[in-house]
């Protein structure tokens, strides 16, 4: 069983480091077992290295940078035991605009072979997902959703008669 | 698999039946003004996989039924999930091919009294068949974590070292 | 003691539901006393109603509603007992792209005689300060900060030659 | 009376001396990419106004002073926050006016030992001789409301019943 824990651990702790370089663009993250023999007894620590800084506990980071941490762990574990699908509401709360981009491009990339439903405010985020949006509106106190292809829509767009020289 | 589409009936903000999709292999995103009902969708699912009525924001499941000014009467609430398996061909999302006669409906229905009951392909059955069912598929309910509720990503990576250590433990 | 808290207590409210129905934009708010003849011992609640909706308490709304709720109160207690400064940390996380653009012009007609500094990562907000922007970053793990006034930027933007014809 | 500058010395992620600002009346932003140290210059007037080490996101005040891989050996950090009165004209923000000679100098210093002191206009005070002259100038440190801390604002319109009724008393 130990043998068990520590193969699926390793892996977990490579996946991990993997994506949150990727997604940090320099940083670093590592899960370290606080009890290597033992390693049920005492837990796991996560900590995380942002680009350009020291090794820190996750406690002092900023909100972007858990945010990032928290993804980076939720990527790297989809390696080791994947999931047929996510569901996400606004993760992206307390990302920059240049963070959105990134974990939105990263979730382009990985759902390959996954179906990801993100809830977002955000833009740069919303503006990626080229095949499917569901747009929820709520006119008069019930909430109603209609599902969008805006590909479709670039298409009739392109379709238009083009304007009078 | 994939969710292919969730239909709701009296469900929080909905009123009335509505179905919400149809979703495909790849990304989706929801979106929409403020309070206008995005998160409830994220609830039908909680509900569906038999989360308790306080991790669904709310105290008792009846008060997931839904109730407005307009509409002030109503006596329960389904949720139904619609899961189709697709052949895996790792190439682009368009080419995601459902295969026909893995549908798979999951359903689950509460009541003023706070009771509810499910349903597996249209048969009544314990929440425990649904979660075998779902685990045979990779869905694994007692993790969760695929599911990030609004306002909880920063604390995913906070966990306490022995919770750390369970949830790893958890998946092997 | 009760006189002054209940005169205090109806401007308190007054004030609340002329803020919350203009960013809101038709929705209403009301501060209750549980207990009216002993307001001291029950306590206040705060219910809203949100445009095209029912009356609800709070906790049953959603995030971004939560935070139009919170700033109506604070823009409300502000006309009754004024602070000389207000600083905020993020209070657009949950706003959609409109509400924070409403939050932002309100606080913008708001601060005639009062200093607001507004730590913001939302583009339709940050726009909007056209004074003052304190730009932070950390180039390499001890953060630097410098002072711009963005109308300068722009006079010297205007100031440049046109580009030859 | 409006905050003029903040003068940060070693403190969270500044090393060295640096002035944020100046401020001005009216409205100021505050911005950058995640984790560059925005929530941190809200942290030194928290510093400054004398809250407690796990109010400013750290469990003593020791760990306020600078701490990195360039420069592990910081003795301590002090925060000043320079206030001054401004001719309340209700015009637009360009044409307020400082007063000269109202300048308010606030000042407090952490050290290793976990000790810190105060200085009031370069003075060695109490911490209540700080917030007898901010409470002179409107500044009200017992209710703390014109300060919104990052993740808090949602919960302001959450508190209950009697926690609104005490801030509400403590108002008038
Ligand atoms: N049982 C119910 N009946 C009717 N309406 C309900 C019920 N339960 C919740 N609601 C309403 O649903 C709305 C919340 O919806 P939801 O949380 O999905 O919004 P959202 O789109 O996620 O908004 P945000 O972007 O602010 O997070 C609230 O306005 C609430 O009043
Ligand atoms: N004593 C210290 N010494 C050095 N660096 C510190 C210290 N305390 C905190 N930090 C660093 O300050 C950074 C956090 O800064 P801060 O919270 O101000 O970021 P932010 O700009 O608000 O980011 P976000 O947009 O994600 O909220 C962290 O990277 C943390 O490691
Ligand atoms: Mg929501
Ligand atoms: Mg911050």
């Amino acid at each position: 069983r130990y043998q068990e824990f520590m193969a699926g651990f390793m892996i977990i702790n490579q996946k991990l480091k993997e994506v949150f370089r990727m997604i940090s663009i320099g940083g670093d993250a590592e899960l370290e077992l606080q009890d290597t023999f033992n390693p049920f007894l005492e837990g796991i620590a996560f900590s995380v290295r942002p680009r350009n800084k020291a090794w820190t506990q996750i406690d002092r980071l900023s909100g972007g940078e858990k945010t990032l941490s928290s993804l980076a762990l939720v990527f790297g574990l989809h390696y080791f035991k994947p999931s047929p699908f996510y569901m996400m509401d606004e993760i992206d709360a307390a990302l920059d605009t240049r963070n959105v981009s990134i974990i939105g491009h990263y979730i382009k990339k990985f759902t390959v072979n996954c179906q990801f439903i993100v809830i977002s405010l955000r833009a740069e985020m919303y503006d990626l997902f080229e095949r499917r949006i569901i747009g929820v509106f709520k006119p008069d106190g019930c909430t109603r959703t209609v599902a969008i292809d805006p590909r479709e829509f670039s298409k009739s767009h392109l379709k238009q008669p083009s304007p009078p020289p | 698999m994939i969710i292919k589409n969730i239909v709701v009936h009296n469900f929080k903000s909905f009123h009335g039946t509505h179905v919400i999709g149809p979703f495909f292999k790849g990304m989706s995103s929801v979106i929409g003004p403020n309070g206008s009902g995005k998160s409830n969708v994220l609830d039908s699912i909680l509900f569906v996989f038999g989360y308790r009525a306080s991790k669904i924001r709310t105290k008792k499941v009846s008060m997931l039924i839904h109730n407005s000014a307009k509409f002030p009467n109503c006596n329960s609430c389904t949720v139904t999930v619609n899961f189709v398996q697709i052949l895996d061909n790792n190439g682009p999302q368009e080419d995601a091919q459902e295969i026909p006669g893995t549908e798979v409906e999951v359903s689950r229905s509460a009541f003023k009294d706070n009771s509810s009951h499910y349903t597996l392909d249209g048969k009544r059955v314990q929440f425990k068949d649904i979660a075998v069912k779902l685990q045979n598929h990779g869905v694994d309910l007692t993790n969760g974590r695929f599911l990030i509720l609004q306002g909880e990503v920063e604390q995913i990576a906070q966990m306490k070292p022995k919770a750390e250590n369970e949830n790893d433990t958890g998946l092997l």
